[in-house]
């Protein structure tokens, strides 16, 4: 059986909030290292992958692998129920038709009990290679997201190019052009606001900024966001959580003008 | 236009 106790409803509501409209039915994969999820959206373009390691619950037992088909619209209805400081439960027996979510308010004594059926979803599951990534940007995530925002405004696809000189993102479009250059930067007071360039060879490539501003959904989850990119493999934007938890996006590259 | 590629041209099922 599973119980994974979380301190706070908030995490669980923000993550599920940030992937809602990318997947709709999704497998909430629980063994003894935590709960995972993969899913890609309709057109296969992009993927994403949550992790959320036992550490982030306490307490977290999970017997045997579960699989939790849920729907997302469901448990976003669910989760609604939920305030943002509640203590969360979740709970499900072995082979499970339903899973169980406690919410508990930490002051008054409120307990709320809902119980979402499960759906048979037999997603494929990809092998994501692990990949040396030719460059590895980290910068606040509220700037990607007015970067991508920005540019949307202007074309559907944004290239991000990186030189020793920065990152550059350029779009071009019928109303006419614009590119954002970022260098590296150090700020002492608030290190969240550093942006970090690491790159070990050029490299340039193009993404629909239509996914890329729906990724941007998760910038609550965390005040920094990770670019990684390599010639011909899909970008990686990566929201880390505490514990080692995260939440990644993937997203297949667009090709020749 | 750029051509959209999929994540099958990338990723293997595994």
């Amino acid at each position: 059986m599973l119980e994974a106790r979380l301190e706070q409803a908030n995490l669980l509501k923000k993550v599920v909030d940030a992937i809602k409209d990318l997947v709709q039915d999704c497998n909430f994969d629980c063994n003894d290292s935590g709960i995972a999820l993969q899913a890609m959206d309709n057109s296969h373009v992009a993927l994403v992958s949550m992790m959320l390691k036992s550490e982030s619950f306490s307490p977290f037992r999970c017997d045997r692998n579960i699989a939790l088909g849920i729907n997302l619209t469901s448990l976003t209805k669910v989760l609604r129920c939920a305030a943002n400081e509640d203590i969360l439960t979740l709970k499900a027996e072995d082979a499970p038709d339903v899973v169980n979510l406690v919410f508990e308010s930490a002051e008054s004594d409120r307990l709320s009990e809902y119980d979402i059926k499960l759906m048979d979803i037999d997603q494929e599951h990809l092998g994501i290679p692990e990949t040396e990534y030719a460059a590895t940007i980290s910068m606040p995530s509220a700037e990607f997201q007015k970067i991508c925002r920005d540019l949307m405004a202007l074309s559907e696809s944004v290239s991000i190019e990186c030189t020793k000189e920065g990152v550059k993102f350029a779009c071009s479009g019928d109303i006419g052009s614009g590119s954002v250059t970022l260098r590296s930067h150090t700020n002492v007071e608030k290190p969240q606001l550093n942006v970090e360039i690491d790159l070990s060879e050029p490299v340039a490539l193009t993404f629909s900024l239509k996914y890329l501003v729906n990724f941007c959904k998760a910038s609550g989850l965390s005040e920094q966001v990770r670019l990684c990119l390599s010639n011909e493999v899909p970008l990686l934007v990566e929201y880390a959580l505490s514990n080692n938890s995260y939440l990644r996006f993937y997203l297949a590259p667009k090709i020749g003008d | 236009a750029p051509f959209q590629t999929d994540l099958y041209n990338y990723f293997i099922k595994s």
